[in-house]
């Protein structure tokens, strides 16, 4: 049976039967590390972080970059044709996709970012909601979790400000901003599930 | 399976990535 790998932030779902598990896997490595890197860029710049202990950084980083790239990338979800858009371009439905093996994860992908970007959130909201996601004390590992509190306070603060000023007869807005950290939880736990799938195949 | 970052090397990228800004940091 051919194997598919239905990640978006692949080329392509196709994978050459040719290649060993090994090769696969550099191959979407490949593919995935430039993503990966443009979250550590975008977390050095969130004012704040880099004063937090190396350690720290790297923890909130391994635990919340697939949840920064589902905010960043939502629009490769396109809800009205169904379509999710790989990075080699190439635009696949979710009828396809099912038949590839894809999960109930999609659906969720689908529901997500259906949600996310009828917030109708401008550039500057999305940065600070997704540097909101990014600095989150109860991730595990954090070792100094006062200064990462002290500083997602200060997150949550700005973006609270920014959506009260650009969304004045709008008030619910940064509550169903807010109420979007839960589902990208739960959506990060159903991805690490199929990693292990995988990983297992 | 509870660390997927690191059996990604997830960890390993994002080390690289954050690396020479950190080296630039004074103590």
């Amino acid at each position: 049976r051919r194997m598919h790998l239905v990640c978006p932030m692949n080329t392509s779902p196709s994978v050459d039967p040719q290649k060993s598990g090994h090769e696969v896997w550099e191959e979407f490595s490949h593919s995935f590390t430039p993503a990966v890197r443009e979250v550590v860029e975008f977390a050095k710049k969130i004012p704040g972080f880099r004063d937090l202990s190396q350690h720290d950084q790297v923890s909130l980083l391994k635990a919340g970059t697939f949840e920064v790239l589902v905010v960043r990338f939502a629009s490769l979800f396109d809800v009205t044709d169904r379509t999710v858009t790989f990075l080699g371009g190439n635009k696949y439905s979710v009828d396809t996709l099912r038949s590839m093996g894809a999960s109930d994860l999609l659906n969720s992908m689908f529901d997500f970012s259906e949600k996310l970007i009828n917030l109708g959130l401008s550039e500057e909201e999305m940065s600070l909601f997704t540097a909101v996601v990014l600095v989150s004390a109860d991730r595990s590992g954090i070792e100094n979790v006062n200064s990462v509190e002290a500083l997602q306070e200060t997150l949550i603060r700005a973006l609270r400000s920014l959506i009260t000023r650009n969304h004045p007869n709008e008030s619910a807005i940064f509550t169903k901003l807010l109420l979007k950290l839960p589902d990208l939880r739960s959506l990060n736990n159903m991805h690490s599930e199929q990693l292990l799938a995988f990983k297992v195949h | 399976f509870s660390d997927p970052a690191s059996n990604l090397g997830l960890e390993d990228i994002i080390r690289k990535a954050l690396m020479g800004n950190l080296e630039e940091r004074p103590e």
